[in-house]
């Protein structure tokens, strides 16, 4: 499953909606310290669904919300949607879709959205969706900032998931 | 699930023996099983050699050679299950002009199979893209996406 | 021992808070005292706005201004305690041009009384050495050291 | 006491004897991945004191020694010397030497010297010679790498120290 774009709006620093359309090869991301590439990351770890705030750097989920700037009061909800091209290899549901979205929200008042193509559906779905291309929240395929030597520097016991994940 | 664990394991040992020494230009390392006996509890243990080294232990590598033992791993596993996509956030940050050029070439050849999204302010990591978005604050506090080229992109990283 | 931790605390408080915008080109930050009646067990509070930002918690900063708000720290003690020398290991890695800049500034005018010895990849902090040393392996494995000219160390750089 | 030289022999990747001239402003130490310049760190570290073989990235404290390479069997002892000029602040016995430098040895069988000014000395010698200067091995004029942002990372308890040190 290609990823064709990312979709984000009101999630952390991204008061407004803004969009990256993905390459088929190489998207490079680049900008100053702070400026919210970082953020980016955690957006997809959370459409693909990080239930762990730690792992967004947050205290808990609602951190996730636009919380305000200078001249900006907070946001009242987080959204990101991921688009994916359809390669076929999805549950029979899905078959007939040209392109797969995957959006999930979460509201100030703390209730949780999640939908596959503007159709409400639970977490399981999407990770059902997701399951066997790699692309989970833990896989080997999100390294994040300052992690890549913690693979070399970790216990030889801790190492085997990465050969699990393959598995 | 034992005999697969065994399986994906060899199979990304084998890999694994191959793109460390591209990355590297030259040196060998291999993967270890700690307890071949157990496969469902063994951990895995990583042994390195940079071109003309002895190490002995893993900790004694340097902070670019880590990195880059660590992108080997990796890569290997890619190259055994290909996943749709790889994000990889300022994993160049520790590696030289030279390491970043070899990371650059192999991450070229496999951006044939795999979606690769990179967040870098490397400049030779840059112009291997083929799409390129720089994120800005022009208003403190909020975040912008735009897609720059290049030139563009160089600029904003000198700025 | 409880006054002299009050009142080195109050020190570095005071410079820090001038510190942090210096190097942030504004913002402002604080240390605060978990518990000020236990002057002995009490820990530390570190409170950081970079310009503009409502920062909550200190871990929502980004991997740069983490970075750049534990150096501002670091030279606020310097600056109350200046200590002989400074060893800084490729501190400026995650540090885009800009704060960079603004480091190499810092240290330039930190050197009138502290030696420092800096650990870089970055060319605007090789600048502002007085001093520069390459260490090569022409021997793979064997480590030797060659004082460099800024010239010969930017071309090192790129090799 | 401000430093003049760096003298590394058969320390880490330093088969040869090795100096650097410090400057009394800044200097800076370059070279490509894996080439020694932290092991640079671990020497001075090393020198003032450091007993804690994995503070240098060692296993026990025969990692210091120089361990061989693919043209080159591994070394007998390793050696750093630290030369200070000395600025009065030391202890009366040291009052009348121009310049002070602080010596430690470690040869294979495990034997390890301290000497100041070529003298064989206690390892508590040159600790009491360092104190106050901050320059002790855990102080905060030494940050290695990849542990900038531990400071602002770690928690509120364990940032006193620095506090500490300082007072
Ligand atoms: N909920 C939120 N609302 C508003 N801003 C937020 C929120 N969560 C995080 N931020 C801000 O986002 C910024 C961090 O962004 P991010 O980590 O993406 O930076 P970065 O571009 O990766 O920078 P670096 O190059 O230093 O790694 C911080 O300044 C933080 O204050
Ligand atoms: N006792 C030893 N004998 C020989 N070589 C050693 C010894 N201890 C460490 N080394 C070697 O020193 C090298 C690491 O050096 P160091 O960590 O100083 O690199 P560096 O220049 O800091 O690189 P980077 O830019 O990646 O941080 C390793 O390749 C390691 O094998
Ligand atoms: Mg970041
Ligand atoms: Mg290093």
């Amino acid at each position: 499953m290609r990823i064709k774009k990312i979709e984000v709006n009101g999630f952390k620093s991204f008061a407004d909606r803004e969009v990256i359309h993905v390459d088929d090869h190489v998207t490079a991301i680049l900008g100053p310290n702070g400026c919210g590439k970082s953020n980016v990351v955690d957006a997809m770890r959370w459409c693909l669904g990080e239930q762990r705030a730690k792992h967004l750097r947050g205290q808990g989920m609602a951190d996730v919300i636009f919380a305000g700037c200078s001249t900006r009061g907070p946001g009242n909800a987080a959204e990101v949607t991921l688009t994916f091209q359809n390669n076929g290899q999805v549950p029979t549901a899905y078959l007939n879709f040209a392109e797969i979205a995957v959006t999930r929200r979460l509201f100030r008042d703390g209730t949780s959205e999640y939908l596959i193509n503007k159709v409400p559906c639970r977490l399981r779905d999407i990770q059902e969706l997701m399951a066997g291309t790699g692309a989970g929240t833990r896989g080997y395929s999100i390294i994040e900032q300052g992690q890549v030597g913690r693979i070399v520097s970790s216990k030889a016991e801790e190492r085997r998931y990465i050969i699990d994940e393959a598995a | 699930t034992r005999e697969r664990f065994l399986e994906t394991f060899k199979e990304i040992n084998e890999r694994f023996q191959t793109v460390f020494p591209r990355l590297f230009n030259g040196g060998q390392a291999l993967l270890k099983l700690t307890d071949s006996s157990d496969l469902l509890g063994t951990g895995v243990e990583i042994q390195a050699q940079p071109p003309g080294k002895q190490v002995r232990n893993l900790e004694l590598l340097s902070g670019g050679e880590k990195a880059l033992t660590a992108v080997s791993l990796i890569f290997a596993i890619f190259l055994i299950k290909p996943s749709p996509f790889c994000l990889l956030d300022e994993v160049d940050a520790p590696l030289d002009e030279a390491n970043v050029g070899r990371f650059g070439a192999m991450v070229q050849e496999m951006a044939q199979n795999t979606q690769f999204i990179i967040i870098t302010h490397n400049k030779r990591t840059m112009e291997i893209a083929d799409r390129l978005y720089g994120v800005t604050m022009e208003t403190r506090g909020v975040s912008k996406l735009v897609s720059v080229n290049i030139k563009r992109a160089v600029e904003m990283a000198v700025a």
